[in-house]
């Protein structure tokens, strides 16, 4: 199946989103 | 498409569940007594609030781990997930948990929930910071230390996301001769 993968970038985007 | 009031409100699903374990030295009292599983999450909005929740690794006392690992293996050798595997291991400088700590350690926990490792993601067992007076240590635990494709392509990508210079070299060790050895040094069985 597929896998769910995040880069450096959105997972950093995520931490400041409110 | 899908439309809902709670839309943009939803959290963004990992491929795994996590556990954070902390690990706190107190010789009195058995090895494994000493490790508590903090919580479990499996969502990036999830794993943002429990990283702002806790203690930086720089801001633990000597002595104290933090280990994640994948729901359901313990970070310890002994699990069966664990045994025959072993560990890219970074050691650092005294001077450097002041500078590079918090940011290397961030940088292995984004690599494991983001799933950096591609198709060998599925080698990865946990990672684990030791904060320790004669220097830190931060290792990528794998479950299978024969898989050679899956451990060096782990390293590499570990050693390119940490932004270590080329001329760093660092080694993978089994843990069944780390478990063994008899003297403080590991002989490395990869090295990227």
């Amino acid at each position: 199946g597929t896998r769910i993968i995040y880069d450096r970038k959105f997972l950093l985007e995520c931490k400041n989103s409110p | 498409g899908k439309l809902s009031l709670g839309e943009g409100l939803e959290k963004h699903p990992l491929e795994n569940r996590w556990a954070l374990w902390f690990f706190k030295n107190d010789r009195n009292r058995a090895w494994r007594d000493n490790l508590h599983l903090l919580t479990k999450f499996d969502t990036v909005e999830d794993f943002w609030a429990l990283y702002s929740h806790i203690q930086l690794a720089s801001k633990l006392s000597s002595g104290c781990d933090y280990a994640l690992f994948k729901d359901g293996i313990e970070p310890m050798w002994e699990d069966c997930r664990n045994k025959h595997g072993g560990r890219w291991l970074v050691s650092l400088a005294k001077q450097q948990r002041q500078s590079n700590l918090d940011r290397l350690w961030l940088e292995t926990l984004l690599c494991l929930v983001g799933e950096a490792f591609e198709e060998y993601s599925e080698e990865v067992c946990g990672a684990v910071v030791n904060v320790r007076t004669k220097g830190d240590k931060i290792a990528i635990w794998t479950s299978e230390a024969e898989n050679q494709p899956a451990v060096t392509f782990i390293g590499r990508v570990f050693k390119d996301r940490l932004g270590l210079s080329p001329k760093v070299v660092i080694g993978y060790q089994a843990h069944a001769d780390t478990a063994t050895k008899s003297n403080s040094f590991t002989k490395n069985k990869f090295v990227v």
